[in-house]
């Protein structure tokens, strides 16, 4: 209560204040300088995702509540030092055969389609649809790809006023890759909206080369000084590892079949 | 009863000796914790520390605190320490030495470095289970995602993103120089 100011004379319906479009999205914010947001200690944005649009690895220092209003997705959220327990079966694009257990080198040269490559791991992914509310943690990486047909629209409450966010009273979203125009909330109504840049693009160049043991070239690429696309960029051959994209659920039949052959030659006994 | 519960709280802890260590490499340094699994009192104050001491040239892969500021005070050495803002930009570039002390505000990105003596130092945190999340490293973020999103992302090559997820497989503390390939066994 000592932080807010809810001294409000007149209440009024609003529509956005601020409008920041990318390469494959919208974001539009209003503005949290109006006393009632003040008062409410929240903020609040909406997003617009188009069909094969990727909102970029971000975190941000205050939760968010979202509700998707229309389209589905596929949300991903990194939960610190939880396992990477999805993963790709290695060779499933290539139509090799699938390289046993991780640790071998593979064969990174000839042409695409026949390169071997390891299984990729990551935490777990989260499908969502209309209707449903998302849960954002604060200093939790997230991003979002919409695979779906209808661009995806969510809208959220930013709790700025939230006992997990110990800096001052406004949302601050920290973007892992890209160079994202933002704005929204006090920052906005300043005139301060500029093109922010990633976190990596503040550290030197050497230093997270010598950190990520790679090559400078790379170190380059991470921080993306000419990427223009914004915080939600095309990426039309994405690619995701879910559970309802495995082959062998959609060919229930065969892997029947291979289990019932695997009985037949006394795989049953431990 | 008084001299049976609070009289008898546990109110210190030693987070000096090498033996309590709870993050450990050899070849770069160790890092202890004291927090309100240790110290139950401490969530009452919502208060935690940290003891790291890295090895020569070591690095503390670059991390953002998730729930808290962090007060560091170097205690002996010296480490280069970079912070950036959620802009991307720099706001702390440069090299503390000891009975210096460093304020890193909650998610501010930072990278630590130790000199050629090595740097010590003890960090307070507003949190009594402060966490990090770091962006490097078998624990880091990128890891964590899928490599078809690091690809779109920073468009780059699938072998590229895959450098960035498995090129370091040590956790916090990196060492000096990494000969191990890009993706060993562990």
């Amino acid at each position: 209560g000592g932080k807010t100011q809810c001294n409000i004379q007149k209440l009024n319906a609003q529509e956005p204040s601020f409008r920041f479009p990318s390469e494959a999205g919208l974001t539009e914010f209003w503005d949290s300088n109006n006393p009632e947001f003040g008062c409410a200690g929240v903020e609040f944005e909406r997003n617009t995702v188009q069909p094969k649009g990727l909102r970029l690895p971000h975190y941000s220092n205050v939760p968010k509540f979202v509700y998707v209003v229309e389209g589905t997705g596929v949300q991903g959220t990194v939960i610190p030092g939880c396992a990477e327990t999805f993963e790709s079966q290695g060779e499933s694009f290539s139509g090799g055969q699938e390289q046993p257990g991780k640790g071998q080198e593979g064969s990174k040269g000839g042409q695409e389609g026949q390169r071997q490559r390891f299984p990729d791991r990551h935490q777990k992914l989260r499908r969502f649809q209309k209707g449903d509310v998302l849960i954002l943690l604060p200093g939790f990486t997230q991003w979002t790809y919409n695979d779906g047909d209808v661009p995806l629209v969510t809208v959220a409450l930013l709790d700025v006023a939230n006992e997990a966010n110990q800096l001052d009273l406004q949302s601050r979203k920290f973007f892992l890759a890209g160079n994202p125009q933002q704005g929204g909330g006090k920052e906005g109504h300043q005139g301060q909206q500029q093109q922010h840049r990633n976190i990596f693009s503040g550290f030197d160049d050497q230093l997270l080369a010598e950190a990520f043991n790679v090559d400078l070239k790379i170190i380059q690429k991470l921080k993306g000084p000419k990427d223009k696309r914004g915080s939600t960029v095309r990426a039309e051959k994405l690619q995701l590892f879910l559970p309802e994209y495995s082959e062998q659920e959609q060919q229930p039949q065969q892997q029947q079949g291979q289990q019932q052959q695997g009985v037949g030659r006394g795989w049953r006994s431990n | 009863g008084l001299e049976e519960t609070l009289c008898t709280v546990k109110l210190s802890e030693n987070i000096g000796l090498p033996q309590e260590a709870d993050v450990f490499n050899p070849r770069a340094g160790r890092i202890t914790t004291v927090n309100s699994q240790k110290i139950p009192i401490l969530s009452s104050l919502q208060l935690s520390a940290e003891r790291g001491f890295l090895y020569s040239n070591a690095i503390f892969a670059p991390h953002w605190n998730i729930n808290a500021h962090s007060a560091l005070y170097v205690i002996r050495g010296n480490a280069r320490i970079q912070v950036v803002d959620h802009k991307g930009n720099k706001v702390f570039d440069d090299e503390v030495k000891q009975g210096q002390l460093i304020i890193v505000p909650q998610y501010f990105a930072v990278i630590k470095k130790a000199g050629n003596e090595g740097f010590e130092y003890v960090a307070f945190k507003t949190n009594d289970n402060a966490m990090i999340n770091p962006l490097v490293g078998r624990l880091s973020a990128l890891r964590a995602i899928p490599e078809e999103v690091l690809r779109s992302s920073f468009q780059i090559s699938s072998e590229e993103a895959e450098e960035l997820k498995y090129g370091r497989q040590e956790a916090l503390l990196l060492s000096e120089q990494s000969q191990q390939g890009k993706r060993e066994v562990a």
